[in-house]
């Protein structure tokens, strides 16, 4: 069965995206099958892997909403990475969820289909703590939450755990894998800090590996390609794939 | 009457915050009188000015969803600046306003109560496009853009006009006032194309004034100072006069 990770933070900008993706990334490079489900209305995973998420005819709003359409037919193809796209629709999507009965439940329910055929999925969140990232994080075993060095980052986790907590209450498989921590610059005092004070709360929770600042991974989803093909030798590529290497070890 | 400025987008971590902040604190040291709402459930506008979000007996959700809890109730104040803020108790607020009637007015009803006390009413938002953001729409006569140097970012910008073009057809005063560049790095190449691209598209729609890069625009929150408090003489707090000063130039 495949280890089913969420990456969410209800902070804005803090690294789910370009974690989920590199990860995906890494984790395919060290051999495992992977899934990558966008569940964020932005669909900036899905643009990542150059599927033109504007002209979907089936996307993660209807796989939500509509018993008779089938996960395997929002399933795109890129190497060995796997990944079912979203777009904005998911907005309208979330609006509806709220009407439904088991509305946090529609993902862990179709995520069945396809479960046997992966070795890992990996589902970006969008930046909230709604329905969404909910239906995530009950479909999951893990939950990854990148926290870049920043002051509002910090007060931010407290949320998202409060969240994690509620959700652990009804699915009892979903632990935390991990705090990330994001773009990094050990030249900047505020990095040390936030390093220190994470690993003052959440002790062996903080992943050994921490993300560095680098602009390649920036760079790269202009491309349309991951850190590990943009710039292999760089140090966010080879940080997602030490990440990749720790994750193998935690899971 | 005040402006009324929404500072919204729905990508992550891109400055909403830090502009809403700092463009309150510029406006203030230019003699303005200034109201700051937080509508994100984050509460990261309300924690900069050292309100204590969590023991909070009125924020904004009790605006939004009782007609008898008025404005005026939840104001605070530090030095010239106003704040009436939020917390996480906002995310119960976004879906029980999913059932109300004129869900998305409930906060253009409840500002007309403080309007006249102002020159300027700046509204913080959410990274969503959705009831929250509307309602804030709804109110305002302007909004600013907010826009990180990065692929994801540029990309989001026409979910937002989107957004914001459907709310035209009901609120004919809003009008785009700009959209504003944060965390430019001249030294990159990416900051300079992301620019590039900007005003190519949207020509004079960009403010003139860019945000550099800052780390003391990291750090301010921190101390919970604006950066103008915090560093008076730095690249971000001048950034933000600078943008002060255009704005009162546009309006
Ligand atoms: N380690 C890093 N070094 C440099 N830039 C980074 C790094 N990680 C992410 N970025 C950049 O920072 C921005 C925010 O990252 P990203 O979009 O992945 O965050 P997110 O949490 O997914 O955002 P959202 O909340 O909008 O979903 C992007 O432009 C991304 O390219
Ligand atoms: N010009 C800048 N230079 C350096 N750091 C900045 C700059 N602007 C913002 N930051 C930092 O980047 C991070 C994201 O900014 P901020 O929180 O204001 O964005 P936001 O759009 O409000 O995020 P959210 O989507 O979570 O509401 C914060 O840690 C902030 O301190
Ligand atoms: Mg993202
Ligand atoms: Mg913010």
């Amino acid at each position: 069965m495949a280890h089913i990770i969420t990456i969410g933070n209800q902070k804005g900008g803090c690294g789910k995206t370009t974690t989920a993706v590199n990860l995906s990334a890494g984790l395919a490079v060290l051999g495992k099958r992977v899934l990558l489900i966008d569940m964020d209305p932005q669909g900036n995973s899905s643009l990542t892997f150059g599927i033109n998420i504007e002209d979907l005819h089936i996307s993660m709003s209807d796989i939500l909403l509509d018993d008779n359409v089938h996960f395997k037919y929002n399933i795109f193809s890129k190497g060995n990475i796997h990944i079912a796209p979203s777009n904005p629709t998911l907005n309208y999507a979330e609006e509806r969820l709220h009407t439904m009965e088991g509305k946090a439940t529609r993902l862990k329910e179709k995520i069945g289909e396809v479960e046997s055929n992966y070795d890992f999925i990996l589902i970006d969140c969008p930046p909230s703590i709604g329905i969404l990232t909910t239906n995530a994080l009950m479909a999951s075993h893990w939950t990854i939450l990148p926290v870049d060095v920043g002051f509002y980052s910090l007060v931010g986790i407290k949320q998202y755990l409060a969240r994690i907590e509620d959700v652990m209450e009804q699915n009892k498989n979903l632990k935390i894998l991990g705090i990330l921590v994001t773009m990094y610059n050990e030249r900047n005092n505020i990095s040390r800090e936030v390093m220190a004070k994470l690993k003052g709360s959440f002790k062996d929770k903080v992943f050994n590996t921490a993300i560095r600042r680098d602009i390649k991974l920036t760079e790269a989803p202009g491309h349309l390609q991951t850190a590990i093909e943009y710039m292999w030798r760089g140090r966010g590529s080879s940080d997602y794939l030490a990440l990749s290497n720790e994750v193998l070890k935690r899971v």
